[in-house]
């Protein structure tokens, strides 16, 4: 509750027309961002608690009193994902990318996750592998001077039928095998 | 056979070749459509006077009501495959763009980077996006309020008085907090935004957003500091969306393109939220 709490109070105050347009000195424009940021991060814990009961909902083995839950995951937010920079999906092996869809009816969602490279498998929850493309970070983004990425390509995938109110995980792997590099089209050079 | 084009199902959109947007195509309607990134410069004023004060962080005052191109031939480069369909536009070393249509999506994609805003020459700058369209929306075009009601607006007017504007750009301009929009009887176009932006149609068939600005006077209403923010030693980069949905503005088909444009908003507005953990786990133990 003091996370909701805190967030509560933080978009109370980011009504202020200062917050919504910019109109404030630039010192307050940190603090404004220092709250959102320590609001989303003591909410990511808030998320994270829900997203694992609902896991472990899920779970085929029995909830014994006092077990520790059999699965647990660390459901990060890549806050960063808006410039094409996320730790989790640039260095992990396997990761788990979960969506939850928050309107009230069922959505679609094309994924766009920053990558190294270019040799992922994406699963779903039936065991099917998805149609993936990778397209490069745009340059000028690449070169921005204060993005620590490693991600050069975004690897894209259709996340189909989120369910209204609910969510769907994706298990993504590196393999093994060879895969293209997206290349400009030829014929618009 | 030199024109370059994007597209899907729903949606087709082709550039010339300097590299910039020249047509759409969706809904069975085709028009010519252009986008481009524009600036104004930014008045100095004299403070002491009400009526003369310089752009500044409550006030955008363009110096003149005239634009100022930042290129004549962007370059571009086109990705394709099978989920989605992009250009790469660089139109110069502080603005690119990466324009994508998705494969099933009613709509095209604009993605913008505009910064740092250059400010050697000693003018602040207010840097716009703008589509011309083929259609005649004679004055009117249409701006939300909070994502709810669309509110007609009328170049040059005001509901509820005789106005005579002496600022045209400035005095035409309405907030935008998800979509703006025009139409003739045949052929509407809309741009959603994913933030709250200043925009208007100064022209027929023209719908314009203010994506970025940084300017060198502070303007007297208060905050007491130019809008200059120099975050890394450098002015700051801006990075975000529109969305152009296109198509007939006949009410007789369905969905109608307005409905399209509701559920976009939604879906762009309210998107997933994304978690992502890394794990140790199989395959199949994750199942």
């Amino acid at each position: 509750l003091p996370h909701l709490g805190f967030m509560r109070e933080t978009m109370g105050v980011m009504q202020h027309h200062d917050a919504v347009t910019g109109t404030e000195k630039q010192k307050v424009a940190y603090d404004y961002a220092r709250h959102l940021s320590v609001a989303m991060r003591a909410c990511s814990a808030n998320a994270r608690s829900v997203l694992n009961v609902l896991v472990e909902g899920d779970s085929p083995r029995p909830k014994r009193y006092g077990a520790p839950r059999p699965f647990k995951f660390e459901f990060k937010t890549c806050s960063l994902l808006n410039i094409s920079s996320c730790d989790v999906s640039e260095q992990s092996e396997r990761f788990v990318l979960t969506l939850y869809n928050p309107l009230g009816h069922t959505t679609d969602e094309y994924v766009r996750l920053p990558v190294p490279d270019v040799n992922y498998v994406v699963k779903d929850y039936k065991d099917v592998v998805l149609d993936i493309q990778y397209v490069p970070v745009a340059e000028p983004v690449q070169n921005l001077t204060f993005r620590e990425s490693q991600a050069k390509y975004e690897l894209i995938f259709l996340a189909s039928e989120l369910p209204a109110f609910g969510y769907k995980s994706y298990y993504i792997t590196k393999s093994n095998g060879h895969h293209m590099k997206p290349v400009p089209d030829p014929e618009n050079m | 056979s030199s024109l370059i084009d994007i597209g899907n199902e729903f949606i087709r959109l082709t550039f010339d070749t300097n590299g910039f947007l020249a047509n759409v195509e969706s809904d069975g309607v085709s028009r010519i459509v252009s986008q481009e990134f524009l600036y104004y410069e930014a008045a100095i004023g004299d403070n002491r006077e009400f009526a003369n004060r310089s752009s500044g962080a409550y006030i955008f005052r363009p110096k003149a009501d005239r634009v100022r191109t930042v290129t004549v031939a962007p370059e571009i480069t086109v990705y394709r495959g099978d989920l989605v369909e992009e250009v790469h536009q660089k139109f110069n070393d502080w603005i690119s763009q990466v324009i994508r249509v998705y494969k099933g999506q009613r709509y095209a994609e604009f993605e913008w980077l505009v910064g740092p805003i250059p400010i050697e020459d000693g003018v602040g700058k207010e840097i716009i996006t703008r589509f011309n369209a083929d259609i005649k929306s004679e004055g009117i075009f249409y701006t939300d309020s909070n994502g709810r009601e669309m509110i007609k607006r009328l170049k040059d007017h005001r509901d509820t008085w005789r106005v005579k504007l002496l600022e045209h750009t400035a005095g035409n301009y309405y907030p935008v907090t998800t979509k703006i929009a025009l139409e003739d009887e045949h052929a509407r176009l809309a741009i959603l935004t994913d933030r709250a932006q200043g925009g208007s149609s100064l022209a027929d068939g023209s719908l314009e957003l203010m994506v970025h600005r940084r300017l060198l006077h502070d303007d007297a209403f208060g905050v007491d500091e130019s809008l200059n923010e120099t975050a890394y030693g450098q002015g700051l980069v801006a990075r975000g969306k529109h969305y152009l949905i296109f198509g007939s503005s006949q009410l007789d088909q369905s969905p109608t393109l307005q409905a399209v444009e509701r559920f976009t908003q939604l879906e762009k507005t309210v998107a997933p939220w994304t978690f992502l953990s890394p794990t140790n786990y199989s395959y199949t133990q994750w199942r």
